[in-house]
């Protein structure tokens, strides 16, 4: 049960894609991410939380050079995946903490989500495994967010892990 | 770019909530999963999509057994985060496909939803990593899950594993 955080990683070559009321049966994120491959575009995060009323959303990371073509690509397949809108945006950042058996430690995400929190950074996606938990944010957030996780971790400075 | 699936993993002990439409403000997500961790429940995924109109939904996973007590402790925190519902079901599994270098192969999320799609498996929630993608579907359709992602990705029986 015991929680290593090995490091904190921010990645700034990101851009997040959302794609709104699609609906709830199978096929659709076949459809969109099929797409996406045939198009070569590098998927990193898929986030899709949960239905309202028959309809999902999905959004998902690519890099900030295939935020174009991702978004071309999202545009043809949007009225075959029956999508009513996408918005997409190129000023987030991902910064996760990235350690082992995080999932059997119930204070990890909260901590994190806290200490983002006091530095008054807001959170726009989450994603968790059990090595990692990833957040997307401004990107003008990203150092800010990578201080506040290394003092809230007490991490020294040899533990940070800047990707870009 | 080499992509190895080492294999598919299926968890029945799995119960999803949802919490919708709360402010999308720093604090929220504290708030949140700071009163689950004290109420010590272990929290698998996290999965928070993209925002709507200033507000988001937040849906996580956590054991069958534990579910009682957390959704207690979201009712318990509702006002607090602003939340305009709650939704929960037991009647669900995680399948994942777990690997290496998942992120650098385009392919591999649209080939896992395709098998899915075509086994007529709905997929309720989506989390990636690197090392693993994650979905939620109904509980009994598990096994389906686990035949198809094997067949499709040419997994032989000693690569399955089977978590509960
Ligand atoms: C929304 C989307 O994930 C749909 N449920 C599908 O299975 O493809
Ligand atoms: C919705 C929730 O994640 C909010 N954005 C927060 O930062 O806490």
């Amino acid at each position: 049960r015991e929680m290593i955080i090995s490091g904190v990683a921010a990645d700034k070559n990101v851009a997040r894609i959302a794609v709104f009321d699609v609906p709830d049966k199978p096929g659709i994120a076949q459809k969109l991410f099929v797409a996406l491959a045939e198009a070569n575009i590098n998927v990193d995060m898929i986030v899709q939380s949960t239905m309202r009323e028959e309809y999902n959303d999905i959004s998902f990371t690519v890099s900030q050079d295939d935020l174009y073509k991702a978004v071309e690509v999202v545009e043809k397949v949007k009225s075959d995946i029956g999508a009513k809108g996408i918005a997409y945006d190129s000023d987030v950042a991902k910064v996760s903490i990235v350690g082992a058996g995080m999932i059997t430690n119930p204070g990890v995400a909260g901590r994190m989500f806290a200490a983002l929190a006091e530095a008054e950074i807001n959170i726009h996606m989450i994603s968790t495994s059990e090595i990692k938990i990833s957040v997307i944010v401004k990107k003008d957030a990203a150092e800010k967010a990578m201080r506040a996780l290394h003092s809230s971790f007490w991490l020294d400075q040899e533990n940070r892990q800047e990707v870009s």
